[in-house]
């Protein structure tokens, strides 16, 4: 069976968040090490890929590998039961038919509980091969949120480029051109500001924005993101999460002229 | 203008 307590329901239902208008029907794959997810988007442009390490509960237990299918819509629903500060306990049986989540708001005394219908979901899992990529671009959550939406207005598409002087995104559209570069940047005093490029080439993709404003939607997850770039393979875009946790985007790029 | 490539035709089916 399955038992898996985390300390704020706050984490998960951010990552739910992050990711249900993506992805509707997903398995969480459960084992010892963890709880696991990996699901494409409708037109498989994108894949998310997600970790909750087993050391990110306390307790977690899972005896074998158990598969929740879940709706995420539905999920969601329960899910605006928790506090953010709820305890939350997610327990399965071995083979179950529902998913149970507790709430517990310990200063007040309160327990709340939840079954949730699964599903069986027959999902293919895609191999993701080990990438040593061309460009590492770390930046704050926030300032990739921005620049995103920033750029929506004047195309549907951003040309990431990144190159030994920083990393420029920019977008072409029916009313003009912009774009914004950021350098490198360490600030002593704020690490969550912090702009760091590792770069092994220069790389430049073209990306949908659509995609890339969703994948957004992570931002509460953490202060920075990565974004992991080389020629002609999807962009990673990933949020890290605490003790090697994390909820990863994989996007096609666009290709041909 | 770019065509949006797929993710399938970058990770193979496990």
């Amino acid at each position: 069976m399955l038992e898996a307590r985390l300390d704020t329901a706050n984490l998960f239902k951010s990552a739910v968040d992050a990711i249900k208008d993506l992805v509707q029907d997903c398995n969480f794959d459960c084992n010892d090490s963890g709880i696991a997810l990996q699901a494409m988007d409708n037109s498989h442009v994108a894949l998310v890929s997600m970790m909750l390490k087993a050391e990110a509960f306390s307790p977690f237990r899972c005896d074998r590998n158990i598969a929740l299918g879940v709706n995420l819509t539905s999920l969601t629903k329960v899910l605006r039961a928790a506090g953010r500060d709820d305890t939350l306990t997610l327990k399965a049986e071995d083979a179950p038919d529902v998913l149970n989540l507790v709430f517990e708001a310990t200063a007040q005394d309160r327990i709340s509980e939840y079954d949730l219908k699964l599903m069986d979901i027959d999902q293919e899992h895609l191999g993701i091969p080990d990438t040593e990529y061309a460009a590492t671009i770390s930046m704050p959550s926030a300032e990739f949120k921005r620049i995103t939406t920033d750029l929506m207005a004047m195309s549907e598409s951003v040309t990431i480029e990144a190159t030994k002087d920083g990393v420029k995104f920019s977008s072409t559209g029916d009313i003009g051109n912009g774009s914004i570069t950021l350098r490198q940047h360490t600030p002593v005093d704020k690490p969550n500001e912090t702009v760091e490029i590792e770069l092994s080439e220069p790389v430049a993709l073209t990306f949908s924005l659509k995609y890339l404003t969703n994948f957004c939607k992570a931002q509460p997850l953490s202060n920075q993101v990565k974004l992991c770039l080389s020629a002609e393979v999807p962009l990673m875009v990933e949020y890290g999460l605490e003790g090697g946790s994390y909820l990863r985007f994989y996007l096609a790029p666009k290709i041909g002229d | 203008a770019k065509g949006q490539g797929s993710i399938m035709s970058f990770f193979s089916k496990k």
